[in-house]
């Protein structure tokens, strides 16, 4: 049904309505994404109802643009934020390889004192990515490691700065003041800082989205988001809302739980996941 | 809200006069919309929408005076009925050790809930013992050890280097060597369609001897529930369901998906990120918040 063109019949829109559905889009979007491509189809009838569904979700997707990737600031302080569980741990050992692949002395800050055995297992990764890591002295709390982590990367002239914070549900108010105080103590020991705030979203992630986004905006501009376990069935789909209504990029994709198992973000990579 | 979307509903049918099956099934897409919203899995929300329209298009509404408050009503009903009424206790086994062993995808909250577990079980004097198969996770194992102290449960370690198989053999022998009454066995995140984890989970409950296979999921999970659910159930059985992160605003419709798809109970949900946060699961409750 998805590869028909032509004048679209109900049940071939039913059908790519499931697929959409079945990929998290949601009702909204997926309503929304399917009169746009009827319109497409429309004005071009050499299109077919699925490419023109992926056209039109690349286009959403590719509207802004975003890459992971240091600017000219020294040190530059990215922070990685986020629900519990969603991989931004592991996402801060693959960046970190990454960079330090490419030449660039890097820095991981464990900033996550809360749960138990963050910090070892940021530590695992450090060792495995070749970098140095900051973590917090006895009883410290986040803003205090992140203070510490900043005022070690100016000291040791560190490029590139990726702070891993505790996970925290969106509707956590002192969870999400603790986020807006790392930010302005960012800010304070480097100017402009943080650089970039990457919001990691796990892809089993339904309708909830869009409000985790939402609130998470409001304690630290997002620069970015990253979407993780892709590598699963799921396909991410809750982005489309975030991408549609709040503008945010996704630079960073999550394919796994090895060192190198992570891409930048291709959106017609993405649109053709959705529905295959 | 899908309360309010209904109450939506109510009041346009009971405005329309002349009630019929037509109309009727226009208020039933706006009920699956909102069913869809609030992370009911398609095929789950289609069936549910069904057995409402059923009922719907019968004596019941079309002779009631308040048609719209009907619909809504028996919305609710059907949601409760499929979350399942009677509160479901873990059953214990009367072997000594009851073996609980833990399966999820990645992140869903496994090793908190052993320690929730650990500590819910303990407040009602019951002696735990936890153990780690997850090898694969750094600091997993650290992580779950931790969280033996606080909920003051026993805790085994299996010398460095085992198998996932041989720590599961050796709880076993250890909790039973030391007469606890629950071991409750973590094991590594693993996607459903990675087949040499599932083989591993298939092992684990094996030498574990597993009286109940719990599979723990995300509250705010889409659609995946029911694919992830079934494969697990299919694959290495499932006795019964937590859903985890149930204190943030996700409207938690994978747990009817979840339900639907194994026919297992839910048993608890967890509500924090503390040890002490877990509920016996409500189905009155879950249905208010699917609805909204
Ligand atoms: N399959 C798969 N698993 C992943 C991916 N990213 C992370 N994981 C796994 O997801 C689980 C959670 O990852 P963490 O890095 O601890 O997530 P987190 O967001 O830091 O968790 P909290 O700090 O507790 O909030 C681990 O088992 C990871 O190995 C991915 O892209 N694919
Ligand atoms: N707010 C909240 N957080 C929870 C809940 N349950 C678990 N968490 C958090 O979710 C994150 C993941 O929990 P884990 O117990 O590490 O999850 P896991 O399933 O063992 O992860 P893997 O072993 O990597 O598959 C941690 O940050 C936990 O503190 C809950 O009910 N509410
Ligand atoms: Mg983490
Ligand atoms: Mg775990």
């Amino acid at each position: 049904a998805l590869g028909r063109r032509g004048a679209i019949d109900e049940a071939t829109r039913a059908a790519l309505e499931e697929a959409l559905l079945a990929a998290d889009a949601g009702p909204a979007a997926a309503e929304r994404l399917m009169d746009e491509a009827e319109r497409r189809m429309r004005a071009d009838p050499a299109l077919d109802l699925r490419h023109a569904l992926e056209r039109g979700v690349a286009q959403l997707m590719g509207a802004t643009r975003a890459r992971f990737t240091p600017g000219a600031e020294r040190p530059w302080v990215a922070l990685l934020v986020g629900v519990n569980g969603v991989g931004k741990t592991t996402l801060a050992g693959k960046l970190a390889a990454g960079f330090a692949r490419d030449g660039r002395s890097t820095l991981l800050v464990a900033a996550d004192t809360f749960r138990a055995a963050a910090t070892e297992q940021l530590e695992v990764w450090a060792s495995r990515a070749g970098v140095e890591l900051v973590r917090a002295r006895d009883g410290a709390d986040p803003a205090a490691v992140v203070h510490d982590g900043l005022s070690a990367a100016l000291a040791r002239g560190h490029e590139v700065v990726l702070v891993d914070t505790a996970g925290r549900l969106h509707t956590k108010r002192n969870l999400m003041a603790e986020l807006e105080k790392v930010g302005r103590v960012c800010a304070r020991l480097v100017p402009g800082s943080p650089h970039h705030v990457l919001l990691v979203l796990d892809a089993t992630l339904g309708q909830n989205g869009l409000q985790q986004a939402r609130e998470f905006q409001r304690a630290t501009p997002i620069t970015s988001l990253a979407i993780t376990k892709l590598d699963g069935t799921a396909r991410g789909g809750a982005v489309l809302a975030i991408a549609d209504q709040l503008k945010l990029p996704v630079s960073v994709v999550g394919l796994g739980e090895g060192l190198d198992d992570w891409q930048p973000f291709d959106p017609e990579a993405f649109a053709r996941g959705l529905f295959e | 809200a899908l309360t309010d979307r209904l109450q939506g509903i109510a009041k346009r049918l009971t405005g329309q006069g002349k009630l019929t099956p037509e109309n009727i099934r226009e208020s039933l897409r706006d009920v699956r919309r909102a069913l869809l919203e609030a992370d009911v899995e398609v095929a789950v929300a289609r069936d549910l929408v069904a057995r409402v329209e059923a009922r719907a298009v019968g004596d019941e509404v079309l002779r009631s005076l308040t048609p719209g408050q009907q619909v809504v009503g028996i919305v609710r009903e059907e949601l409760e009925s499929l979350l399942g009424h009677a509160p479901v206790t873990l059953a214990g086994s009367p072997h000594v050790p009851t073996v609980v062993l833990l399966a999820g995808l990645q992140g869903s909250g496994k090793t908190t809930f052993a320690g929730k577990l650990a500590r819910w079980l303990g407040g009602r004097d019951k002696r735990v013992m936890l153990a780690s198969a997850d090898v694969h996770r750094p600091a997993a194992i650290d992580q779950l050890a931790r969280l033996a102290g606080m909920a003051e449960a026993g805790f085994w370690r299996a010398p460095e280097g085992a198998a996932p198989e041989a720590i599961a053999g050796g709880a076993l022998d250890e909790a039973r060597r030391r007469g606890f009454d629950f071991l409750v066995l973590d094991s590594a995140g693993r996607l459903q369609i990675d087949e040499p984890m599932m083989a591993e989970l298939e092992t684990l409950r094996r030498a574990s001897r597993a009286h109940q296979v719990l599979l723990v999921m995300d509250g705010m999970t889409g659609q995946e529930a029911v694919r992830v659910g079934r494969a697990f159930a299919g694959r290495v059985g499932v006795d019964g369901l937590v859903l985890t992160k149930m204190d943030g605003d996700a409207r938690g419709g994978a747990a009817l998906s979840l339900r639907q798809a194994t026919g297992k109970p839910i048993l608890f949900l967890g509500v924090g990120e503390k040890l002490d946060g877990l509920e016996a699961f409500d189905a009155a409750r879950i249905a208010g918040r699917i609805l909204g």
